[in-house]
């Protein structure tokens, strides 16, 4: 009866997963080896496809004022504007990532203060590992699989813009290899959002309660989806404490982009994440 | 921490349609 349940678990998060996460990794690797012939996205390689791109997707623009324009350079413009794009379509992520958590069996009961806590502290790493299935070593998938964007153009930005996601492809490809499938991810994500070590979290007890079912149903479906894979749930778990230092490399970049960029403003949102994280 | 986090609080407390961010 316990394993029914722990299966039961696996199965209700897989479909709120499938629910509020609308590319999965399914699509975006059948999209990445040519597997299907209606989605064949758009490749940004340089300045040039990097605005044909923007146009495609018609993504919101930042408002540039006119004396601006000139000072800065066009090509510095659409480093920005594209890198703003990205914070909208992380806001978005984050409240897709919200919806997840809430519907994790347990999670809208804990202490609101917590709940805070565990998003403020979890998303990031969330978004980090659902990057992951949109990567491979020579690029990424953006703007829902429309675009492929290339690790050497995303590289050939000028500086702090070309250290954004080169550490963030190191961890996927090595990630990736471990071929976790979506019904893997969803419980994956759910034991990083109930991380009971988060600082400030004032009822610690029931969340680790909650993370440890998760955990257990966890261990089962990676015996039962991969059988042949030794010691998966143990190399799983170990990929947590990269995280933890990809977020915190992640957040001291966005403060210097704040500290040297006149043109830079984050996303409220993001403000409110990433202030006083770590 | 409910104060200093408005949005992530409303998101948590929205009970279906998606917050405009």
């Amino acid at each position: 009866p316990e394993s029914a349940d722990l299966r039961a678990l696996a199965r209700q998060l897989y479909e709120s997963y499938l629910k509020y996460f609308p590319l999965t990794k399914a699509k975006a690797r059948a999209i990445l080896s040519g597997k299907t012939s209606d989605n064949t996205p758009f490749v940004i390689h340089d300045m040039k496809s990097l605005l044909e791109g923007e146009q495609m997707i018609n993504c919101r623009q930042m408002p540039m004022q006119e004396h601006r324009r000139s000072d800065m350079g066009i090509m510095h413009e659409v480093e920005l504007r594209f890198f703003h794009s990205c914070q909208s379509r992380s806001a978005e992520a984050v409240s897709e990532v919200t919806e997840f958590a809430k519907s994790i069996p347990g999670f809208v009961n804990l202490d609101l203060n917590d709940q805070v806590t565990l998003l403020k502290y979890g998303v990031i790493e969330v978004l980090i590992i659902m990057m992951a299935p949109l990567m491979n070593k020579d690029g990424t998938l953006i703007s829902y699989g429309q675009i492929f964007m290339t690790r050497e153009f995303l590289k050939s930005l000028r500086k702090p813009f070309c250290e954004m996601m080169e550490p963030k492809f190191e961890f996927s490809v090595k990630f990736n290899m471990l071929e976790l499938d979506d019904s893997d991810m969803a419980l994956f994500l759910a034991v990083i959002i109930l991380s009971g070590d988060r600082p400030g979290l004032l009822n610690v007890k029931p969340i680790e309660d909650l993370q440890e079912t998760v955990l257990h149903s966890l261990e089962l479906q990676l015996k039962m989806n991969h059988p042949d894979s030794l010691q998966l749930f143990a190399k799983v778990l170990q990929k947590m404490t990269d995280l933890r230092q990809l977020v915190t490399d992640h957040v001291q970049l966005i403060q210097l982009l704040k500290e040297t960029e006149v043109d830079w403003c984050l996303h409220p949102l993001l403000q409110e994440i990433m202030r006083d994280l770590y | 921490l409910k104060e200093k986090h408005k949005i992530l609080h409303r998101l948590l407390q929205n009970s279906s349609s998606p917050v405009d961010l």
